[in-house]
């Protein structure tokens, strides 16, 4: 499974 | 973190303190859509929610702590402190329309089905067209104070400065997260031609008004 985008933004 | 990035985090940071100091030192909410401001209450909050969970940086933290309490500090003003002053009979935009199609799209597009993944990219979702009553509002009145023209200018090029970074995360980090990028162009276009009246009568000094 793709992992889902890391949200380090805002 | 990029320059654009940054920038863009500056400028949307500049917008919320615009407009809190704008209604907290003319005690007054008049030209503010109290419905776009709920909207971006809700959007912080659900977006935040990673907040309990993640921790990523002590910037990322306290910049994320800033909006959530900015908003409900906003909100507040317009619906209780200020509430006599809040031009209602202008805020006509009917909300549902907004959230109940973010809410069903991001249940159908997403990165992940589970809980915070969907209230992630709802209010990704949602942010892009949270500003709708807003700019629906200044519409309707023809006119917006010089200091409300500074807010939207200072939230509108955020998102497109985001833009920018995507653009150069995407080149230099092979990073891209379409769902964003989407909604942060359309969100981006929908401030376009509020852009254009921006440069050419406010920066001029005029103050903005829309032809009858």
């Amino acid at each position: 499974e793709e992992e889902t985008p890391l949200k380090d933004e805002l | 973190m990029n320059i654009f990035r940054f920038l863009g985090d500056i400028s949307h940071l500049s917008a919320i303190i615009i407009l809190l100091l704008k209604i907290w030192k003319s005690r007054s909410c008049a030209g503010i859509s109290g419905k776009s401001q709920l909207l971006f209450a809700i959007v912080f909050t659900t977006r935040y929610l990673d907040l309990f969970t993640n921790f990523i940086s002590f910037y990322n933290t306290s910049m994320k702590v800033v909006y959530v309490a900015s908003s409900y500090a906003t909100v507040w003003m317009i619906y209780s402190k200020f509430k006599a002053t809040y031009d209602g009979n202008h805020d006509t935009f009917r909300v549902e329309f907004l959230i109940v199609p973010t809410a069903i799209l991001s249940f159908l597009v997403n990165h992940d089905f589970t809980p915070l993944e969907i209230l992630w990219t709802f209010s990704i979702y949602l942010e892009s067209v949270a500003i709708l009553p807003q700019l629906f509002m200044v519409s309707k009145t023809g006119e917006a104070e010089t200091i409300t023209s500074h807010y939207l200018f200072a939230l509108g090029i955020y998102r497109t400065l985001y833009l920018f970074n995507w653009i150069w995360r995407y080149q230099f980090e092979e990073f891209f997260d379409l769902i964003a990028i989407v909604a942060g162009l359309v969100q981006t276009v929908l401030y376009c031609d509020f852009f254009y009246l921006y440069i050419t009568k406010v920066l001029k000094g005029k103050k903005l008004s829309l032809p009858a």
